[in-house]
C-alpha cells in the first residue's frame, strides 16, 4: 500500500491560521469628550476598519476567491457581524466579563449600559461563556469563523453547489481536526457548530441595534460600514 | 453592484490568494 497521503483538509486549518489578520487598534480620539456618541463613533470606526480586514480574509479561505464575485459579495454582506462578533468572542476568552472589541478598547458592564450596548453585552457574554466552557483552541475559532461565512445563508447566492462546496471543504477540515485532536470528544465538531445559532442571532440584533443608530444619525459612519449595514436590512 | 461599491472594489483589489 502507498503511504497515506497527508489530507489536503489539515492544511485548510494550519492556512487558515497563517490566514488570521493582524490585530487593530480602536485608538479613540484623544481630543473628544468621553460620552456615549464618543463610545459608538469609536467601535463604528473599528468596525469600519475591520470590515477592510475581513474582506482581505476572506480571500484566503481556500475556496471563496473560485466563487463568483455576487457570490463572494452576497457571503460577506450576510456574515460580516458574526464574523466580526466571534472576533469579539475569541479576544474576551481570557477576560472575565468584560469584552474586547480591541486590545486597547475593552468594555465591562457598566460601560456597556452607558453606552446603550448592555444587551449587546449580555449576548456577546453568553457566546463567550460558551466558548469558554468548550475551552475552544485558536484552531477551531478560525475554522468556525470560515465555516460561519460560508454558512451564512444569503438568500442571493448564485452558484449553490460551489458554496455548498465550500462549505463542506470547511466542516470537513473542522471534523478531521477534532478527530486528530480531540479524539477524547467525539461530539466536540458538532458542540462547535451548535454555538452558531446563537451567534447568528446576537449578529442580528447587533445588526438592528447600529442599523437604528445609523437611523437617528447622531454617530458618524464611515461608509463601508455603512454600506454593510444598508446591506443586510 | 452600484450600492455596494466599496465591498465591490475591495473584492477585485488584487491580493493573491494562496493557493493549497
Amino acid at each position: 500500500l502507498p503511504p497515506p497521503t497527508k489530507k489536503p483538509l489539515t492544511k485548510i486549518v494550519s492556512h487558515l491560521l497563517v490566514a488570521e489578520p493582524e490585530k487593530i487598534y480602536a485608538m479613540p480620539d484623544p481630543t473628544m469628550p468621553e460620552s456615549d456618541i464618543k463610545a459608538l463613533t469609536t467601535l463604528c470606526d473599528l468596525a469600519d476598519r475591520e470590515l477592510v480586514v475581513i474582506i482581505g480574509w476572506a480571500k484566503h479561505i481556500p475556496g471563496f476567491s473560485t466563487l463568483s464575485l455576487g457570490d463572494q459579495m452576497s457571503l460577506l454582506q450576510s456574515a460580516w457581524m458574526e464574523i466580526l462578533i466571534l472576533s469579539i468572542v475569541f479576544r474576551s476568552l481570557p477576560y472575565e466579563d468584560e469584552l474586547v472589541y480591541a486590545e486597547d478598547y475593552i468594555m465591562d458592564e457598566e460601560h456597556s449600559r452607558l453606552t446603550g450596548l448592555l444587551d449587546l453585552y449580555v449576548s456577546i457574554l453568553q457566546l463567550v461563556r460558551k466558548y469558554k466552557k468548550l475551552k475552544v483552541e485558536k484552531e477551531e475559532f478560525v475554522t468556525l469563523k470560515a465555516i460561519a461565512l460560508a454558512n451564512s445563508d444569503s438568500m442571493h447566492i448564485e452558484d449553490m453547489e460551489a458554496v455548498q462546496k465550500l462549505q463542506d471543504a470547511l466542516h470537513e477540515a473542522l471534523q478531521d481536526y477534532e478527530s486528530s485532536q480531540h479524539q477524547e470528544d467525539p461530539r466536540r465538531a458538532g458542540k462547535l457548530l451548535m454555538t452558531l445559532p446563537l451567534l447568528r442571532q446576537t449578529a442580528t440584533k447587533a445588526v438592528q441595534h447600529f442599523y437604528s443608530i445609523k437611523v437617528q444619525g447622531k454617530v458618524p459612519m464611515h461608509k463601508l460600514f455603512l454600506e454593510m449595514l444598508e446591506a443586510k436590512v | 453592484k452600484e450600492k455596494h461599491k466599496i465591498l465591490h472594489q475591495l473584492l477585485q483589489n488584487s491580493t493573491s490568494p494562496v493557493d493549497l
